[in-house]
Order: structure tokens, then C-alpha cells, then sequence
């Protein structure tokens, strides 16, 4: 494997996004990319992220591996990067090791370092395509600071979507609270338009605790995506560039 | 009250 991305910046904030939901991790290197899947302990919540190979430039990998990583060592290093670094991943055929080259795009600045593998007997997911009920495009900001609001007056939301917008509300000790949004669109600002694409209405309960986790992502992108469909978990998706993504799939809370 | 429920419950293993 030999994949340079412009932006050190881009892999440090993914594992930053994801690091305390899930610990080590398979990347799963082909010649499409590099993917990465895997749940949090409790099973409740799946990370997908998939950086294509057109992120990269240039990207080879000749032979499909799944590099084991710890999250929190791969953090350590990435802090190591300045935040205009390029970075260089590279491993070998059966690797024990995945090596890092920062580069800085300015001086003559070479830093490079080497992280352990393990190796991860992971369970994988199937997911199947599925067309979904809603689909709500809003600013990521917005979304977290929804989540993080919320949150202070319950462990649980519920995410109701029909055709007058999407309202998102909860209950708890000391009160309810809720905020509705309607569709809206922005021409100046499109970063901050709300779209809201309904087949049927839906409404479904979440706990907050892993919806502000997924948040920790915002940074990635300007829009985050949310796809609903009654009974089945919740797609949370941040688009990268050059069609690569990181996905969170929550299940939902259903009544007893 | 709503019951967490389990993404295994939903997505198959592979």
C-alpha cells in the first residue's frame, strides 16, 4: 500500500471522530480505497467511513490487507503532523507495521513514523441498501448543537419527520423541549440549507448519548445527511471529498 | 418506555 492524502488534517479528524466509539480497527486496504467498519461494545452503534481511493493522490495497493490499528496510538501519531502536513501511508505485503510520512507542503520538513499492527478478528456487518422514508440534509452545526441541547434535559430523542419539517424532541426530569425545522434553503449560504426528502412519514427514538458522539464529526463537513426509515437504524452521514464518506448507523429505542 | 434495542438485531453478520 502506498496512499498519499494533500491532508494529514482529514485521517486526524476522522480518528478524532471516532475514537471513543470504537478502539481498533481494521483499515481495509483494496485497490478502491481504504474502509473501515466496525461497532461500539455495546452494539449500538456502527462506524463506516470509507476513503476512496480518488482521495488520495496517488493511491496503490497491490494486494487487498486489512491493517489492525489502535485508534488512540494512531491519534497519537497523527498529533505529531502540523496541520498543513501531507501524509504518506505505506505498508508491505504482510506487514507488522504501518508506516506515516508527514510532509510539510512548504519547507523541507520530513517526519515519519512507524505504528504497530495487531490483528483484529472483527465482526463485519452486512448493510443492506435501503431506500429510506426520510432524508434530511441540514448543517452539521446545527445537528450537534441540537444533540448537545437536548441532551441536557434527556438521555433520548425523538426524530419525527413529515411534510411540515423534521421536529426533534424529548422529555426528561426537569421538563421537554424540542426544535423543529423546516426546509429552507440558503443561496449565499447553501452550507446552511435544510432539505428535507420525505416518502412517508417517520418517527423514531434515539438515544442522545451517541448522537452527540457522532457530532464529533462536524468538523469533516459543513452538512451532515440523516436517513430514517420507520424500525431500522438511523444513517448519520458526513461526505468527504471525492465521494468518500463516514457513516454512523445507530438502533433506534422501540417500545416495549 | 423505549427499549435500546441491538444493531445486530437489524443487520446481519458476515
Amino acid at each position: 500500500l502506498e496512499a498519499r492524502l494533500e491532508q494529514a488534517n482529514l485521517l486526524k479528524k476522522v480518528v478524532d471522530a471516532i475514537k471513543d466509539l470504537v478502539q481498533d480497527c481494521n483499515f481495509d486496504c483494496n485497490d478502491s480505497g481504504i474502509a473501515l467498519q466496525a461497532m461500539d461494545n455495546s452494539h449500538v452503534a456502527l462506524v463506516s467511513m470509507m476513503l476512496k481511493s480518488e482521495s488520495f493522490s496517488p493511491f496503490r495497493c497491490d494486494r487487498n490487507i486489512a491493517l489492525g490499528i489502535n485508534l488512540t496510538s494512531l491519534q497519537k501519531v497523527l498529533r505529531c503532523a502540523n496541520s498543513e502536513d501531507i501524509l504518506t501511508l505505506k505498508a508491505e505485503d504482510a506487514p507488522d507495521v504501518v508506516n506515516l510520512v508527514f510532509e510539510s507542503a512548504d519547507s523541507d520538513r520530513l517526519s515519519e513514523y512507524d505504528i504497530k499492527l495487531m490483528d483484529i478478528d472483527q465482526e463485519h456487518l452486512g448493510i443492506p441498501e435501503t431506500e429510506y422514508a426520510a432524508n434530511i440534509s441540514m448543517p452539521s452545526a446545527e445537528f450537534q448543537k441540537i444533540c448537545r441541547d437536548l441532551m441536557a434535559l434527556s438521555e433520548s430523542v425523538a426524530i419525527e419527520c413529515t411534510k411540515e419539517g423534521v421536529k426533534f424532541s424529548c422529555n426528561g426530569d426537569i421538563g421537554s423541549g424540542s426544535v423543529t425545522l423546516r426546509s429552507h434553503t440558503n443561496v449565499d449560504k447553501p452550507e446552511n440549507n435544510v432539505e428535507i426528502d420525505l416518502t412517508e412519514p417517520v418517527a423514531l427514538t434515539f438515544s442522545l448519548k451517541y448522537l452527540v458522539n457522532f457530532c464529533k464529526a462536524s468538523g469533516l463537513s459543513g452538512q451532515v445527511k440523516l436517513c430514517l426509515s420507520n424500525e431500522v437504524p438511523l444513517l448519520v452521514e458526513y461526505g468527504l471529498a471525492s465521494n468518500s464518506y463516514l457513516r454512523f448507523y445507530l438502533a433506534p429505542k422501540i417500545g416495549d | 418506555t423505549p427499549v435500546q434495542n441491538d444493531l445486530t438485531e437489524f443487520f446481519v453478520m458476515v
